[in-house]
């Protein structure tokens, strides 16, 4: 089982986005997928068509231990479960303050969920901060994919992003290492994309063995402006029951093939 | 004295963009700006050149009662000040969950500010979320103002804003009102676009009187997505100095003309 954390506290950058059409796409090649959804705003659940109000059971009762991920989540295509999130998610921040083991509730119910079930993926789609929902995701999490619009303000939180992750290698998770990075919205031809790649591939290359991006590198698969992305969202669907032939289907197809390639021998 | 928050808890919808161009052209108008940087990414003030690192005093020593606004802020250009934040600002949110009066730490700061020095405008460039540091910001302002990428998420988010602007009127701040949205990132042909203006002026239209958004209206200035408002901040600077003839020079330039024609007598 491959767990990522998609994750980048910049806003805006396309995690949600990621998030979602990865988790369609590797379910659309036969993997069976869990996406949850880890952000306040619950995007990643709304993308997929699911309004979690009322009663429904939502990734915040598995927070508090009043729910295991077995009973939150939800089928919403062949292969592709989501475990969704709402504005009560915010409340877990502050209430798991003082909780001892707050970092790994995440984890826990992960492991219990792996008892009775074998998923391929569990994608995490975090918020654009780094607090204690991020750490949960970081703490579950075999690997890190970093989306990231290529522009200034990308660059600058990068190492605070990468140092959390180290961070929560030595303390909280041994095992989790920096995939790569997901280059979003971008825009053929600007100049600021050429420089932000060129500043990128310096970095990854100048880094120590023993960091956990060490083998980091960018994924070969850019995704493009296309607005086709931004509209489906609000048709409860993926790129690719959206809109089939967009250059956004194109390059998340590419994407998803270039994770199922790096699939380590189980 | 108008003290604005620029606030969505959406990310990368335009906030700092705005906050910082905003600051940027009412000073150049000849009022006397604040910017005051509530973001842990600090991109407000590194956008204004500003790198808060080792021994410079930033916000974070405000919200700690360590140093007052009349020490940290910066004077990056003719009547521009600015306060600025970095990573150590992220800590005050769990700093401050056990105090009293956590909320108006930066009300009570800027009152202070206030006995030895006249600020036309105040603005405060909120992080991707609702929390301590936003509220805040809601608790000192007299405005809010709330920029909005026009896609399916952004409306989403919405009421959850607004209910939260209720609350802090409501409890801690009585003469909040919510000013205008602020269309960001703007694709001008796009359906989605004018679909989700059309959804917005009908949400506005039919919101009851009593409540702090009452009077909201989308501002007339539309800010058009333009590359050269991302290569700015690399630079260090706002874009009225990085390119003053482009697009997004003249959208931000008509809409600090709007906020100026705006102004109550005092
Ligand atoms: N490649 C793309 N082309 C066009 N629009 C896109 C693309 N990727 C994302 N978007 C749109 O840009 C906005 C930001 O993307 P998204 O919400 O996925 O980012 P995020 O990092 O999850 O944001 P947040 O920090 O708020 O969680 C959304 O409105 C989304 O529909
Ligand atoms: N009108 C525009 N045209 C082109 N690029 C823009 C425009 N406005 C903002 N940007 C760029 O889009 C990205 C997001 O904008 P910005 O950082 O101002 O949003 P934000 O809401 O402050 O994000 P966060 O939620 O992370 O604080 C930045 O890289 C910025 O340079
Ligand atoms: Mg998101
Ligand atoms: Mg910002």
């Amino acid at each position: 089982m491959r767990t990522i954390a998609v994750m980048n506290q910049k806003g805006g950058v396309g995690k949600t986005t990621s998030s979602v059409n990865l988790a369609a796409g590797l379910a659309a090649a036969g993997k069976k997928v869990l996406l949850i959804d880890l952000d306040p705003q619950g995007h990643g659940s709304l993308h997929l068509g699911v309004e979690a109000v009322g009663e429904i059971p939502t990734i915040y009762d598995v927070f508090t231990g009043q729910k295991p991920l077995s009973v939150v989540r939800h089928l919403v295509a062949e292969n592709l479960w989501v475990a969704p999130s709402n504005v009560d998610l915010a409340a877990a921040e502050l209430e798991l303050v003082d909780a001892p083991n707050r970092e790994v509730v995440l984890r826990d119910a992960l492991r219990k969920l792996a008892e009775t079930e074998a998923f391929g993926y569990v994608i995490m789609d975090c918020p654009p901060s780094l607090g204690v929902l991020t750490i949960n995701a970081l703490t579950a999490a075999s690997e890190v994919f970093i989306p990231l619009q290529p522009h200034f303000f990308a660059l600058q939180g990068l190492s605070k992003l990468l140092s959390t992750t180290a961070l929560v290698r030595s303390r909280l998770n041994r095992s989790l290492r920096v995939t790569g990075i997901m280059l979003c919205l971008y825009e053929t031809g600007t100049r600021l994309a050429a420089d932000v790649c060129d500043d990128l591939n310096d970095f990854l290359s100048r880094s120590d063995s023993d960091m956990p991006w060490a083998d980091a590198r960018i994924f070969e698969s850019r995704i493009r402006r296309n607005i086709k992305l931004a509209e489906a969202p609000s048709y409860g669907q993926s790129i690719f029951e959206y809109a089939a032939k967009c250059p956004g289907a194109e390059d998340y197809g590419n994407l998803v093939s270039e994770v199922l390639a790096m699939e380590q021998p189980a």
